[in-house]
């Protein structure tokens, strides 16, 4: 089904969910 | 007194006639309503004080007009006269709007639209004075200090089915959506904006001008997470001095998150969220979404 | 997911015309699919029968334009001009929005130069309002512009049509991201089990301690 592929295939490229330099600090 | 009466109202009706309106309300702001010599109801003073009141408007005198409409005000909660009553709705409405008390005149056009009522009395109310103060309630929101507020009365609004008809109804889509509007819809606007709506600030900014640029500011900093105050301005197509004063004030006054870095003249708008809050958000947002295409496959029996 | 509910109607409409028209019809309807300012979506078209017919005829330049908007960029096209038709203004606007959706595919951060590059923009202006206007307005893309880093950092992107070959891809991005879940969810099983044993551990201790205490008391009185 192309329409739940293309919407698989933008859920993926949310991942990671976040990636930011200040986010690594917060985390850690 | 009666004969002065008589006398006053037949000469104001002269002046009405031939659209002197101030001169009109001044002759009838000579009959005295609080004699002692001679009874007079308070009908008859709420209806000279609203029609005072509607001829001071005509010349767009708010302060003459809203001491009239301050005496009516003691006099129209007991009134049952709903064309009385209407019309002091629209003169107070008039009144904020033209005092540029825009959110509170909105709200007041907005409740004016929603009359169920086609005959009031021997008034008819057709269906153009409602779109018109609808269309008024949309002007004056628009024109009101951004804030949460206004994005109540915005959202009322934009789900208002009868907003789709209104000419003003782009730029209600757009400042609702937070969307930056551009030079040529903004003036497209002012075209429909009263004298007033259009006049100078203290601040040498007209009403519109900081009504856009405040708006924009405010859809810029949905959009970016930095901006030099040059780009900002071809952006908002000001001059960016314009641009770094009224961000410096919306930012003093809480109404705008960010800071201004003056030496590189670039603007850093703050997200209030924090990282780790950021990341439960896109979390969040990632699992909505996961549940979406899971319900679309479920719905397509997959 | 909100640009799929909105262009979905927009696919059955163009997927039943072209299942129900022959011969020159089809190159209008091509036409017309791929200058919609709605329709990011083309491989369902790509998928009707009549269409793929096209392949090997005097009209299969028609299939190829199909083919550009549903797995290419402006670079593709710009490479392959030669043998492609002129595109409208229309087609022109579509094919940069999805030329920004590719982009988007390999990565959160679009560095300014680089979109510039491949969208044929001379300045940040112009890269900037394109992409407010005609991408973040228009709801296929969300995101932060960072004018300092000149970047722009993608949170959302909607989905481009699957190229041939992409699929083991996807699969492997999907397994790998549930096994990563599974051992999160594993190892979060462990952690609170650990917790739970330190913490009866924990009270154990305590409780000899107390006991301990009791006796010393016992002892002195």
């Amino acid at each position: 089904d192309n329409s739940l592929i293309r919407q698989v295939s933008s859920l993926l490229r949310r991942l990671p969910a976040i990636e930011s330099e200040k986010f690594q600090d917060d985390f850690l | 007194e009666e004969q002065v009466l008589i006398i006053r109202e037949k000469v104001a009706e002269l002046y009405e006639s031939e659209g002197e309106w101030s001169k009109a309300a001044q002759m009838l702001s000579g009959i005295d309503l609080d004699s002692s010599m001679r009874l007079v109801d308070d009908k008859f003073k709420l209806s000279k004080c609203v029609q005072i009141a509607r001829l001071y408007l005509e010349d767009d005198d708010s302060v003459n007009a809203e001491a009239f409409i301050n005496k009516a005000s003691f006099l129209v909660s007991n009134s049952r006269h709903e064309v009385l009553n209407l019309q002091y709705k629209v003169c107070y409405a008039r009144i904020l709007d033209l005092k540029r008390k825009f959110l509170e005149a909105a709200l007041r056009y907005y409740d004016i639209s929603q009359i169920e009522k086609r005959q009031i009395g021997d008034e008819t109310i057709d269906e153009e004075a409602l779109e018109q103060a609808l269309s008024a309630a949309v002007t004056c929101t628009i024109l009101a200090a951004a804030g949460p507020q206004r994005s109540r009365v915005l959202a009322t609004l934009y789900k208002d089915e009868r907003c789709l008809k209104l000419k003003v109804y782009p730029i209600l889509q757009k400042v609702y959506l937070e969307r930056i509007l551009r030079k040529p819809e903004i003036d497209a606007f002012a075209e429909e904006l009263k004298p007033h709506q259009k006049a100078f600030l203290p601040d040498n900014f007209t009403v519109l001008d900081r009504a856009m640029i405040e708006h924009n500011l405010l859809s810029s900093s949905k959009l970016y997470k930095n901006i030099s105050f040059d780009e900002l301005g071809t952006l908002l197509g000001i001059a960016p001095q314009k641009a770094e004063k009224i961000a410096s004030r919306m930012i003093y006054e809480d109404r705008m998150r960010g800071s201004i870095d003056q030496v590189e003249a670039v603007i850093h708008f703050e997200d209030d969220t924090e990282e780790m809050q950021l990341w439960d958000q896109q979390i969040f947002g990632l699992c909505q979404s996961l549940n979406d295409i899971l319900e679309s496959m479920g719905n397509k029996g997959l | 997911m909100e640009i799929e509910r909105k262009q979905a109607d927009l696919i059955d409409h163009y997927v039943k015309q072209a299942s129900s028209l022959q011969g020159s019809s089809l190159p209008i309807l091509i036409l017309e699919a791929t200058s919609n300012p709605s329709l990011f979506a083309f491989s369902e078209i790509l998928a009707v029968p009549t269409i793929a017919q096209l392949e090997g005829t005097g009209q299969s330049v028609y299939l190829n334009m199909l083919r550009l908007f549903a797995y290419g960029t402006w670079s593709d096209y710009k490479k392959n001009s030669a043998s492609l038709l002129q595109l409208v203004p229309e087609q022109v606007l579509k094919l940069k929005q999805l030329t920004v959706l590719s982009m988007a595919e390999t990565g959160k951060v679009l560095p300014y130069d680089q979109l510039m590059q491949e969208l044929d923009v001379t300045n940040v202006r112009e890269l900037e309002d394109f992409l407010i206007n005609e991408c973040m307005y228009a709801g296929i893309v969300r995101g932060k512009l960072d004018q300092l880093r000149r970047c722009f950092e993608v949170q959302f992107a909607a989905g481009r049509d699957m190229r041939p070959g992409q699929l083991g891809n996807m699969t492997h991005i999907l397994s790998s991201w549930l096994a990563t879940s599974d051992n999160l969810l594993l190892s979060i099983q462990e952690k609170i089990k650990w917790a739970d044993t330190m913490s009866e551990l924990d009270k154990k201790q305590k409780k000899d301690y107390e006991d301990k205490v009791e006796e010393a008391k016992k002892l002195l009185s």
